[in-house]
């Protein structure tokens, strides 16, 4: 409906600016530099550094350029075996 | 699980594992449907307090709280917020927002690990025995990331990353999604962060066999498991007017057919619809079904949905057939009305009798479970197949476990065939795939973990995998249920796995983080890509040649370059180095024998004798593959085996042009 999708945001955790005293506070801001309105679903900080969060194409390519973004995987359903 | 502890020789080598009261201390986690937390296989009686290094919890939830846990069931989470974002609020009608297993599938794998024992337990009279699960004094912790709509990777994600923080020992996932490249899938990801913490991580192959290159979960520092079967079988026959009878087999359980010879209707000739033979709803004409037992074939419909299809239209009872897709493979159900499933050439006969017969008859002779079966184990015809789509010098699967007929705990809220118009309940249910077989390993990495708490992922894996069998007693290779030939090892990997060796495995193949982290310079990966995979900041070093023949992997899988590369005269050469690491006796020496099945693939390994003197010493060997011309898509396999005379220490190899 809102033509969103949900992707996993891989971030390079050592690229964190020194302005930040957190990691999901850097998130946040990253994330709210490309949507106003998109929340994150999840954070991860042992798998991966990063978080999931739903966002339309055209965001989901700004946040891919930003600087410390490794990834902005689409989400993947799986199924069981 | 009822006969697989004695199948895999657990139950007559119960004191195996003589720190086994240190399995208590080992904690499998299970990313599934959830839990059942009132199965019996969660009784925890007489098991000590939960392991200090425990830093999980018993999450609450729709029909679910805190107390639900034990000292068995020491864990539970669910992680929806994935699912929600993309299919909206979960219908509480038809599921639990909580740990409790709505599916039964959770319950089956998580208590197949670790259940504990339970006396008596069966599914309508099937398979009775007690039930245990692999590691029955290992804790369990299960992690629901399957909702009705399907299993999402950011609640995956989100439930490996608790795992991790957990301290879980063992995670078992029994799902899989495509063949997607590690760095862009999230159970590979996952999997390696879990590594990197010591933690064994055990995936279910995929059920997408005979098909080649069909598996899932392919990493190398993931476990890959396929299904095969066990000695134990549901005989049910068809007797059909002409005298001649077919074996099948079925758990159904209910009023008997009447004792007499039936009309029986082949159901694409009851029908209005074009594939009406495959008994889907609303396809059988009640008329041409009523009383009567009504061929139909597998394929598209579940195969108890088959049968709730012929009940409603009055029919007394069903053959199942299978077709081409699945071959000789005998999966039982837990059918609702009397229903019995023959192979494929069973099948084909007995639809021409029944088209070609102007009063075709016939009934089912029902015979309960039956045990020593042979020959034990065949792979499953629906285990999926290698070579390894991703990285095919990776050989996989890595090895077989029991994935057929397997009976285990089951949840409260549905049927055994899961069907809505299955009111039954039961405790045990019994179902197939190598979703069964991957939560058997895992319990296995349970007990090993338990007796070598020392040891990596990878030494548990390489024990795992270089005391597998290939072949049966009698010497002859293990069969592949789907052509009734050989397997080979792109069907069985390793083997089937044989926990009484591989407690012992004499030597071991280790792998480092580090050494994953080379492999993956050696697939050329970006540094983002690496990155993506092991959140490592540093780069791969330009002075150093990475091959991916040299990760130190228990078996071999050499592909032979279609240029000139290593190639003098029509001969290619491939070396692949390997290092050894003695975890048996102290001083003892090696030799090695090597086997081809085609003189196109001479295997030569220098030195061909490993001399150890102390526990945990090191010794590297190169395996020298001179490969002759073979055409495009050809196949040759072999086995490496280091031996001392005690241990046997075995790799598969497979050369692919």
């Amino acid at each position: 409906a809102d033509n969103k999708k949900t992707y996993i945001i891989h971030m390079s955790k050592h690229h964190m600016p020194t302005s930040y005293s957190d990691h999901t506070q850097w998130y946040d801001t990253s994330l709210k530099s490309v949507s106003d309105s998109a929340e994150m679903i999840y954070t991860y900080h042992n798998v991966i550094h990063g978080f999931s969060t739903r966002l339309t194409d055209q965001e989901a390519q700004q946040l891919e350029s930003l600087p410390g973004i490794l990834s902005v995987l689409p989400e993947l359903r799986y199924e069981l075996h | 699980t009822t006969r697989t502890p004695e199948f895999l020789g657990l139950e007559q080598n119960g004191n195996l594992f003589p720190q086994s009261d240190k399995e208590g201390d080992v904690i499998i986690g299970v990313l599934d449907t959830g839990v059942w937390p009132e199965s019996k296989s969660f009784d925890d009686t007489g098991m000590g307090p939960v392991p200090s290094a425990w830093n999980g919890a018993c999450e609450t939830g729709t029909n679910f709280t805190a107390s639900a846990c034990n000292k068995k069931l020491i864990g539970a989470r669910f992680f929806a917020k994935g699912y929600e974002a993309t299919l909206g609020p979960i219908d509480e009608s038809k599921e639990n927002r909580s740990p409790r297993d709505d599916d039964g599938h959770g319950t089956h794998t998580s208590t197949t690990t670790g259940g504990s024992v339970v006396a008596g337990a069966n599914l309508f009279g099937y398979a009775t025995g007690s039930a245990r699960g692999m590691a029955p004094r290992a804790r369990v912790a299960v992690y629901k990331v399957c909702w009705v709509g399907g299993c999402f990777s950011s609640d995956i994600l989100s439930a490996m990353d608790k795992a991790v923080s957990d301290n879980v020992n063992v995670l078992s996932l029994s799902l899989g999604g495509g063949t997607a490249d590690y760095y862009r899938d999230s159970v590979a990801i996952g999997a390696y962060a879990a590594m990197e913490k010591g933690i064994f991580v055990s995936c279910s192959a995929g059920n997408a066999g005979p098909t080649s290159f069909s598996l899932s979960n392919v990493s190398p520092w993931i476990t890959t498991v396929g299904a095969g079967t066990l000695d134990r079988d549901f005989p049910a026959y068809v007797n059909l007017g002409n005298g001649k009878n077919y074996s099948g087999v079925s758990l159904y359980r209910g009023p008997t057919l009447p004792d007499k010879m039936l009309p029986i209707v082949y159901a694409g000739n009851a029908s209005n619809s074009t594939s009406g033979a495959l008994c889907m709803p609303g396809t059988l004409i009640p008329e041409k079904v009523k009383g009567k037992l009504v061929l139909c074939d597998r394929g598209v419909n579940a195969r108890v949905q088959k049968g709730s299809v012929v009940k409603e239209a009055g029919g007394a009872g069903m053959v199942l057939t299978n077709t081409a897709a699945n071959g000789e493979e005998l999966v039982a159900d837990a059918h609702l009305l009397p229903a019995t499933t023959v192979g494929q050439k069973a099948g084909d006969e007995i639809r021409k009798y029944v088209i070609s017969d102007p009063n075709p008859t016939a009934t089912i002779d029902f015979e309960g479970t039956k045990l020593g079966i042979q020959p034990s184990p065949v792979v499953a015809s629906f285990s999926s197949r290698g070579p390894n789509t991703i990285t095919p010098e990776i050989l996989k699967p890595d090895v077989l476990a029991p994935g057929v007929n397997i009976l285990a705990g089951w949840t409260g809220a549905v049927g055994p065939t899961g069907l809505a118009d299955d009111t039954r309940r039961v405790g045990f249910n019994i179902i197939s795939g190598t979703s069964m077989s991957c939560p058997h390993v895992s319990g296995l990495a349970a007990l090993l973990k338990a007796a070598h708490p020392e040891w990596s992922p990878a030494a548990i894996k390489s024990a795992l995998m270089t005391t597998s069998y290939t072949s049966y007693k009698n010497g002859k290779v293990l069969q592949d249920l789907a052509t009734g030939n050989p397997s080979t090892p792109f069907d069985h990997g390793a083997g089937h796995v044989d926990p009484v060796s591989a407690v012992n495995p004499g030597l071991i193949y280790d792998i480092t983080a580090d050494d994953y982290f080379d492999f993956l310079c050696a697939l050329n990966y970006t540094a983002s890509q690496i990155q993506l995979v092991t959140k490592r900041n540093t780069t791969c070093d330009p002075k150093k040649t990475y091959s991916l023949g040299n990760l130190n992997y228990p078996s071999f899988a050499v592909v032979v370059p279609s240029d000139s590369t290593g190639k003098s005269g029509g001969t290619t050469v491939v070396k692949h180095t390997r290092t050894l690491t003695n975890v048996g006796s102290a001083s003892s020496t090696y030799k090695v024998s090597t086997f081809s099945d085609s003189k196109t693939v001479q295997i030569s390994v220098v030195p061909n004798t490993l001399t150890f003197s102390q526990v945990n010493e090191k010794k590297t060997y190169t395996v020298t593959f001179a490969v002759g011309s073979m055409p495009m898509n050809s196949n040759v396999f072999g086995r490496i085996e280091w031996s001392d005379g005690k241990f046997m220490v075995g790799s598969s190899v497979a050369v692919s042009w």
